[in-house]
């Protein structure tokens, strides 16, 4: 099937995403 | 009765895999042993995608900032942190010493590769253990299959690239069943 792959950098921005915190 | 299997949140972004977060430390003066290791091992959260890690991740205390002998564990969940585990008995891990000071920053470079699914090693990975020690503190990535050889290289060499270590940094693998035989977990 098909893995869900994320890199470092879109990792990182999901950490200011308001449904982060 | 099993709990709910826990899922991402509307709009939020899935994991491959669901994780869970323990925390250990040892009480100064205290033989380790594997009894007393269970008791000791505390389970901080479990998580099913990338803002629900951040929420933890976000309120927890970097590694760096702790002090003794303590260690985080992320372990796919289901797994428990320990030789035992059915998922984990035949497995091993690759030991990476850090001079201090680095330990935040590599294992924060460990766990987002493992999350975002950068090792490429299908079901293999079992977990990572960033372990606070006095002298250096210690990074290891757990697999399934010791005897895979392939695949250890593999993680072996993410390893590398997303740690951005130094090249004369020493790597060791070392099975699980040999740590028993000796006794040693490092």
């Amino acid at each position: 099937g098909t893995r869900i792959i994320y890199d470092r950098a879109f990792l990182m921005q999901m950490r200011n995403s308001p449904h982060a915190k | 009765s099993p709990r709910p299997i826990l899922k991402a949140g509307p709009g939020e972004h899935p994991l491959q895999f669901n994780y869970s977060i323990w925390f250990s430390r040892r009480s100064p003066g205290k033989q380790q042993n594997s009894t007393n290791y269970e008791q000791n091992i505390k389970l901080v959260g479990t998580f099913a995608s990338v803002e629900q890690f951040w929420r933890f991740y976000s309120h927890m205390v970097r590694p760096g900032d702790l002090s003794g002998h303590s260690d985080f564990h992320l372990f796919k969940e289901g797994i428990k942190p320990m030789w035992e585990d059915e998922a984990n008995k035949d497995g091993g891990k690759w030991i990476v010493r850090l001079r201090k000071g680095l330990a935040s920053r590599c294992w924060e470079n460990l766990i987002l590769a493992m999350l975002g699914e950068q090792f490429m090693v299908g079901e293999e990975i079992c977990g990572a253990v960033i372990s606070i020690r006095f002298q250096e503190d210690i990074v290891s990535v757990w697999n399934k299959t010791a005897s895979d050889h392939a695949t250890t290289t593999r993680i072996r060499d993410t390893l590398r690239r997303v740690l951005n270590l130094p090249p004369n940094t020493i790597m060791e693998y070392k099975a699980h069943q040999d740590s028993l035989k000796d006794n040693s977990s490092f």
